[in-house]
């Protein structure tokens, strides 16, 4: 499961402090799916940022399965990171010269899967997110939801016991985000926590549990149904 | 005005023939709001692009104001860019290494505006999408939709006499996003005109022209309320 406890980051700019988290507390345990909702700017994708250890906050703990993760060194972040966790980013950051199909192999590569089953499930991946016939562009050669669901089949090749999603839907129509959706409630299980960052509210909806942020802080966390 | 005539795109990777958009015909004048919806990747940023002499069709003739876009050299098409025509990309497209300010003032250094006045009229753009407080701050230093809005202030700067924005709300809340489309209401008049591309079919309902696009194809244009 997943702990933050009084979470804060700050950003120094001159004499200007921006507070993009300003005091988290949070418990996510492996079986709930969580939405992340909030205005531009409140510290959703810092949050998100940090549940991934991709950053790390200025001040408070962060706890993965028991783990203090700001005392980890950078390999065995990298190993956490690998291991357990699938991030798709609000700005996808695919590798430009790579085929949509070598960009979701490559978590299989740092995995050490041999390359046929590598290029079996990424491309089973692709299947999922209706890219069967975009394997071989590369992002320059497909469409923003296009680059959008490359992404998303990235984060989801190595089955992670987290998943970590911002605005995964920003870029899709109605129904493809909805086909998203599907494939998301597919990774429900004891063993499987998924968190998304979306604008959506209808989507927030879909969850069991909405957590709002404004301006760095904790409005709401509760079900969708009382909000 | 701008005519799109029997307007086809088609990529060629291999021996596969991706058709972007496939025989496209549209005429939209002056004091128009316009929404294109329609599927990921079925060839909205496509077209966009064409209208703002951003990419070149494969057949067909764009017209704009009289002028056949495919005869005129590059230096000339961007005169027309700079003069005519705000584009908010849907993937932003800021530079890096400046601020948002910065970035701003970009299309109106183009238009030889001085120092002072270019500097004046970016702050008032940033202020009007709610980044007074955010002007230094580089792209790395902001949010997903703060970037976003940075791109809609760098389109409006030069009040052009057409908008060209691609899914100008899909990074934004739904509060933001509706002041970012009041703003958009703002730019109604004679001589101008808005092409707006969105999966938000919400927002398609405020405009008063809906084109749908599926697989390269128009298969819907209208007003939205017989849609
Ligand atoms: N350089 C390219 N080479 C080959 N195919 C391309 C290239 N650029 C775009 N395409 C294809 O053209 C089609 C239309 O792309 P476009 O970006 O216009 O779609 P879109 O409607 O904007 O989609 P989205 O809603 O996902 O942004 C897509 O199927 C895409 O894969
Ligand atoms: N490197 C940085 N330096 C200074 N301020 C920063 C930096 N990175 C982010 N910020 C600020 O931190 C705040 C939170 O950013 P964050 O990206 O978490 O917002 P968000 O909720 O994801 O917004 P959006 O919905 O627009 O994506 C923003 O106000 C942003 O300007
Ligand atoms: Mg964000
Ligand atoms: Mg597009």
């Amino acid at each position: 499961c997943v702990e933050l406890d009084a979470i804060r980051k700050h950003y120094q700019l001159g004499d200007e402090t921006v507070r993009a988290l300003d005091g988290v507390d949070l418990l996510i345990e492996y079986g709930e799916h969580v939405a992340i909702i909030g205005p531009s700017g409140s510290g959703k994708s810092t949050m998100l940022q940090i549940l991934g250890c991709l950053d790390t906050p200025t001040s408070g703990v962060y706890r993965l399965d028991g783990l203090d993760v700001g005392k980890q060194s950078e390999s065995q972040l990298a190993e956490v990171r690998n291991s357990k966790i699938g991030f798709v980013f609000q700005q996808f950051h695919l590798l430009p010269r790579a085929s949509a199909v070598r960009n979701v192999e490559l978590p299989l590569v740092y995995a050490g899967l041999p390359a046929r089953d590598r290029r079996e499930r990424a491309e089973a991946a692709l299947e999922r997110v209706g890219l069967a016939d975009r394997m071989g562009h590369r992002p320059d050669q497909l469409s923003g939801g296009q680059r959008q669901r490359v992404a998303i089949a990235r984060a989801l090749v190595t089955d992670p016991a987290m998943l970590l999603a911002d605005e995964p839907t920003g870029n899709l129509d109605t129904k493809t985000g909805a086909e998203i959706l599907d494939l998301f409630d597919e990774l429900r299980g004891p063993d499987r926590a998924l968190v998304m960052v979306t604008h959506d509210e209808v989507l927030a909806q879909r969850t069991q549990r909405v957590i709002a942020l404004r301006d760095g802080k904790l409005e709401f966390d509760g079900s969708p149904v009382s909000h």
